[in-house]
């Protein structure tokens, strides 16, 4: 563990926090992707299948019984509780065009050809593009929350962080997996035009407004 | 060096 990876699980911690504080407090997930959101639910059920057969850590083990938790609780709230306040006009990304390509790429480019470790590549390339059908919404919708949007930062921060703590690893321990990289660049780069709005506009205290 | 097989991150 390194300051870098851990800055990066608490990042993802408080994002998930924020998602759920925000639909809790105002009963309502407007301006959530439902979609992406199941997709997360599958991206961490096919990566923490290993969670009672492989164990690292109370840490490991607390997170990973947090993020399913979450991840299927938000979900859950999406499209059951508050169902009503679910914009489904505006939350219309075609998931099946991301998850087909990852589950063939999961297949073709892999460290392993067994089920568990294609189950975690195919998470690992659902994960980086997860958050497309989110950034679609906004743009479509041209503005966020302000709650939204430090949802958003932080998840996109905890991959950015990630890839920090990869470059650590490489010179510290002589450690990498190109998959995770590779896939972590991406995720982070789809951020970045967000990232940048979120800077120059939320941090100023104006309202996330997309040019149309 | 070849990625190791425990996944130990999350």
């Amino acid at each position: 563990m390194n300051i870098f990876r851990l800055a990066g699980d608490l990042s993802h911690l408080a994002a998930i926090i924020i998602l759920l504080i925000k639909i809790w407090k105002t009963r309502s997930c407007a301006g959530i992707s439902g979609r992406s959101q199941v997709l997360f639910a599958i991206v961490f059920i096919t990566r923490y299948l290993d969670l009672f057969t492989n164990f690292i850590s109370a840490y490991n083990t607390a997170m990973k019984v947090f993020f399913l938790g979450s991840s299927i609780g938000t979900v859950y709230l999406m499209y059951l509780k508050f169902k009503a306040t679910y914009d489904h006009n505006h939350d219309t990304f075609r998931i099946e065009f991301l998850l087909l390509p990852t589950a063939l790429l999961s297949l073709v480019l892999n460290h392993e050809f067994s089920v568990m470790e294609i189950l975690w590549t195919f998470s690992i390339y659902l994960e980086s593009v997860a958050i497309l059908p989110q950034l679609f919404m906004v743009s479509k919708t041209g503005e966020a929350e302000s709650i939204t949007s430090h949802y958003l930062f932080a998840l996109g921060s905890y991959r950015g962080l990630y890839i920090l703590n990869w470059i650590y690893r490489y010179y510290f321990e002589g450690f990498y997996d190109i998959i995770a990289i590779v896939a972590g660049c991406v995720q982070t780069i789809l951020y970045c035009d967000f990232f940048y709005l979120y800077i120059t506009k939320v941090l100023k205290g104006k309202k996330l407004q997309l040019p149309a | 060096a070849p990625p190791s097989k425990d996944k130990d991150e999350l």
